[in-house]
């Protein structure tokens, strides 16, 4: 268990480090690794299966600083591409993001629609959003409306 | 393999039977505020074998029943019923279609059906072990949630990673 | 101090009620009410002071329901309601919303900038946001980026 | 009453003094994601007096101070000072104007200023009482507090009630 936990987590990470690159800009990087705790007697434990997974991004010309200190939209960004690098080693048959691109700006907005539509190969996307441009990326769009009000019912699916 | 079809009927703000035809590529809900896109994703997230109120933003169990409006009234049963095309053979059956149904009574009782057979919950869960599939995979986000992938308090992350491991 | 609570909750949740209405659609209500604890020996306290300040939404149509049920947008516009009801009873000098705007749908985001522009005789506000619809109401728009990597400058200001 | 001057010097993201003079209505500060918005609210709610870390999302006292870029060094003391105009008479002092600043070394000290006269914390929350200035004050909002303001648990509704009262 512990070998291929460390393999996966090396493959996650390589992937990590590629798709944050193509999410962000040039120049920015990011990388994962495994921190083992220390009980309390001092003691670190070399077991990868209890250690924590610590994400550390460098965004273009920064230090490398804790994501904590991320503003909101590069942390939404750093949170994508870490599914989508496990994605990469474990494809989900499907994706369900509930306004997930809303603190996105327009440029990370057209990045995140990208990504979206390379990885669609293997994985199914159901997006709900409010972003126009997010509207006109998708292959499929359905309407929903409270026309009665309290009630739900599904107003008409365009396809591209 | 993808989700082709989903119906509800009773379930949250849907009292009349609602059929969705999902395709296979990219797609979208919008709408209005507070039109129920979010409770399509809680029902997909329900008939996937959810337990948890919270995750489903309801205070009590019974409150995934349709709860009335000035004009209708409450409904007693809740159902969602999802049809996966199992193409890639990644489901462990030899079926090219399976169809997972949740349906839960306001006295309480809750029933699971796998294509249109009742079967226990450790049946669904089974059916989707290792698929990367079920209600706590990481296959629905909310962006509430993005805080909680990237902090080290809950460990989510670890998760993410034994999910795929 | 507890006459002065009691009137100035009173004052705040007639408020509210009006707002909520402005802010929603016809037919929306919403109320606040004093929920008074019990304490371990099941004695019920009478100090308006200590008691809980509930909030009941009833969108159009709908039953009311304890606020956890509403909607993303719809939570949001609630506190906004709320935040001016308390306003009008205490104006705050200025006023910064940091991307509050961001779960809005159209119709919402209107009705929203709508009522900041009504309350802006009394309060300066300052709105961090993406939106392009809440970026042609304002009176001024600050630019900032970061040409050089890790350094926010000032970059233009237009005035209206 | 309004904000009409930030000058930022040493604070997070900003290196260079920069001034930004605000107007009296409805403004709205834009740009891309980490540009620095967010940093620029978090100066204000310093200035106010703020005292938490998690409230400046930082992990320490001294992340407020500028860490340093790939093309320059980080510095020593973080500067931001406010001037708010005192036209409707709220702030109880006869100035027209008035200057709040906060520095903070590195060292760990920290300085606050009243139109230029060095004061304690004290001073600045006894001129803002009952203003509805003050860091915790329901004047700075972001997206994630909107939760705060709905939900029992933490009762902040019943601060923003007392405040008001
Ligand atoms: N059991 C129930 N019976 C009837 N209506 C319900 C029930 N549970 C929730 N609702 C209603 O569903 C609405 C919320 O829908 P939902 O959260 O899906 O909105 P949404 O389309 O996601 O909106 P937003 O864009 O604001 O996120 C609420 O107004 C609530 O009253
Ligand atoms: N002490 C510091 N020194 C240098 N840079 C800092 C410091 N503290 C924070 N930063 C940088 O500031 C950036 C965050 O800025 P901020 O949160 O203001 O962005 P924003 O414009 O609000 O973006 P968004 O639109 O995504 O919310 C981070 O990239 C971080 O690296
Ligand atoms: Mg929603
Ligand atoms: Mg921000």
């Amino acid at each position: 268990a512990r070998e291929r936990f460390l393999h996966t987590f090396e493959e996650i990470r390589q992937n990590f480090i590629r798709i944050f690159k193509e999410l962000f800009q040039e120049g920015d990087e990011a990388n994962l690794k495994l921190v083992y705790d220390e009980d309390e007697d001092g003691k670190i434990s070399d077991d990868p299966l209890e250690a924590k997974i610590e994400i550390t991004a460098k965004p273009r010309g920064k230090r490398p600083t804790s994501i904590e200190l991320l503003s909101g939209g590069e942390k939404t960004l750093t949170a994508i591409a870490l599914l989508f690098a496990i994605y990469l080693v474990k494809p989900s048959p499907f994706c369900i993001l509930d306004e997930v691109d809303a603190p996105l700006d327009v440029a990370n907005l057209g990045r995140f629609n990208r990504m979206i539509r390379k990885f669609s190969e293997k994985t199914q996307f159901i997006l709900i959003t409010h972003n126009e441009r997010t509207m006109e990326s998708v292959d499929t769009l359905y309407g929903v409306t409270m026309q009665e009000p309290g009630v739900t019912t599904i107003v008409e699916t365009r396809f591209k | 393999m993808y989700l082709s079809k989903l119906e509800i009927f009773g379930f949250k703000s849907f009292p009349a039977k609602t059929v969705i035809d999902f395709s296979s590529g990219v797609s979208a809900i919008v709408g209005p505020n507070g039109s129920g896109k979010s409770n399509i994703v809680d029902a997909i997230r329900w008939v996937l074998g959810e337990q948890g109120d919270k995750a489903l933003r309801s205070e009590k169990r019974d409150d995934v029943v349709f709860s009335g409006t000035s004009k209708r009234k409450p409904l007693s049963v809740a159902e969602v019923s999802l049809t996966i095309v199992n193409n890639k053979n990644v489901l462990p059956t030899e079926y090219s279609e399976v169809q997972i149904a949740r349906r839960f009574f306001r006295s309480g009782e809750t029933e699971y059906y796998l294509n249109g057979t009742k079967v226990r919950l450790k049946d669904i869960r089974s059916l989707f072990m290792n698929t990367g599939i079920g209600p706590d995979a990481y296959s629905v986000i909310e962006l509430k949630m993005i805080e909680t992938i990237l902090s080290h308090v809950k460990n989510e992350r670890r998760k993410m990673f034994e999910e795929a491991s």
